[in-house]
């Protein structure tokens, strides 16, 4: 509805909107905020909030939101940004992540579950292939960087005493249209009893993913300790099952083209 | 929906000011202005999909740009120039505009179909100050 100040501390409606006049507000104001319908969240999206991704994606708002003329970079850096990672450490160069500001320059950030649920018949796969829907970003968006965060506990298992090293690999179509191919996105080797999240740059994926939504096959994950390929629980790495706050996710970060605004306005 | 707030004293270009006269008061009142708009998703029943913030001071600006216009009505030198010819020809050239001089964004957090949640800054959606042009 309207509503105006009555002069004595009180904001009184003035006018209530038909129903048809109400639907079409809605809809330019869900014009405006880019999307073409009220998007329509599981019902039960509401109590996703102790989900990581969720979790991370308030976190991370928070931070942004907090102090709204003068984020403090440094914070953000710090708590979202992938520490540098110690030398004998890496299996790769990637610097990427750590030097870039994109959490500032992005104007959209989005996460993404894990979506690999019944396709895969063998248990085996399921666990070891990550598949994230990017179907919903929108067109004209640059992809400024993405991360896949797994989370991986101390291992207990007293067999394995080594560092773990955990490829992911980016599935890519084959010669034959049945056969899956694996590129490595990154990779990165750990102590054994090392807990927390571990982060992969898997930017060029997500690039490819949301110029070509076909093409989407998924990661494959593997951890090696030695020269022996362990089973994903074998190396503590939390996959489809786990403590809510420590499933799987994917964050990406993207940036409005410069001519078309962030969004594609509907013709009225 | 514009509400009522503790800090919207301080939110219009026109208050802390030492009025003289009772008219000079009325005129400050139709000069050009910030006003605070709250759209709230709340209100909309949104709050299914968009997990924060629950709503935003957009704010809106409004009055009149008309002679004189001085330092509280934020002018640029065109719309001073525009105003004196309005009075000279006030059919034929309007008075400059009430129009957001400075914009900022805001940042919406929602969920998409898929339950995955997004972070979206939308920029120019706050008017932060109001001036006639």
């Amino acid at each position: 509805g309207f509503y105006s100040d009555n002069g004595v501390d009180q904001t009184i409606m003035y006018r209530s909107m038909p129903k048809q006049e109400r639907n079409e507000m809605q809809q330019e104001i869900l014009s405006l905020l880019g999307l073409h319908h009220r998007p329509n969240p599981a019902s039960h999206a509401a109590n996703l909030t102790s989900y990581s991704a969720p979790r991370y994606m308030i976190d991370l708002y928070e931070t942004l939101t907090g102090d709204e003329e003068d984020v403090n970079l440094e914070t953000v850096k710090r708590r979202y940004l992938p520490q540098p990672r110690e030398r004998g450490e890496l299996a790769q160069d990637y610097t990427f992540l750590t030097s870039s500001y994109f959490v500032q320059d992005a104007d959209m950030i989005m996460s993404f579950v894990n979506q690999v649920k019944h396709e895969y018949p063998l248990r085996h796969d399921r666990d070891r292939i990550f598949r994230f829907d990017m179907s919903e970003v929108p067109l004209g968006e640059t992809v400024l960087g993405a991360e896949l965060r797994i989370y991986k506990n101390s291992s207990l298992d007293g067999h394995i005493e080594n560092n773990i090293t955990v490829n992911v690999y980016q599935l890519v179509p084959g010669i034959d249209p049945e056969d899956r191919q694996l590129v490595l996105a990154d990779s990165y080797t750990v102590s054994h009893d090392h807990a927390g999240w571990l982060t992969f740059n898997v930017t060029q994926a997500t690039q490819d993913w949301t110029s070509d939504a076909f093409a989407n096959y998924g990661f494959y994950i593997q951890a090696i300790c030695g020269h022996k390929s362990l089973e994903m629980h074998e190396a503590s790495l939390v996959t489809r099952y786990g403590p809510e706050g420590k499933l799987p996710f994917m964050v990406a970060f993207f940036a409005a083209a410069a001519q078309s605004q962030s969004h594609v306005r509907r013709k009225r | 929906a514009p509400r009522r707030r503790q800090e919207s004293s301080n939110v219009a270009a026109t208050d802390n000011y030492e009025w003289t006269t009772y008219y000079e008061y009325k005129s400050a009142q139709r000069s050009c202005q910030r006003r605070e708009l709250y759209v709230s998703f709340k209100d909309l029943g949104w709050e299914d999909w968009i997990i924060a913030p629950d709503g935003y001071s957009a704010f809106y600006c409004y009055g009149e740009c008309a002679f004189p216009l001085n330092a509280r009505m934020n002018a640029s030198n065109h719309a001073i120039v525009q105003t004196l010819v309005n009075l000279m020809k006030p059919d034929s050239v309007p008075k400059p505009c009430c129009v957001p001089t400075k914009l900022s964004a805001i940042q919406v957090l929602y969920y998409d179909k898929n339950s995955n949640v997004i972070l979206k800054k939308y920029r120019n959606m706050i008017v932060k100050a109001c001036g006639c042009h």
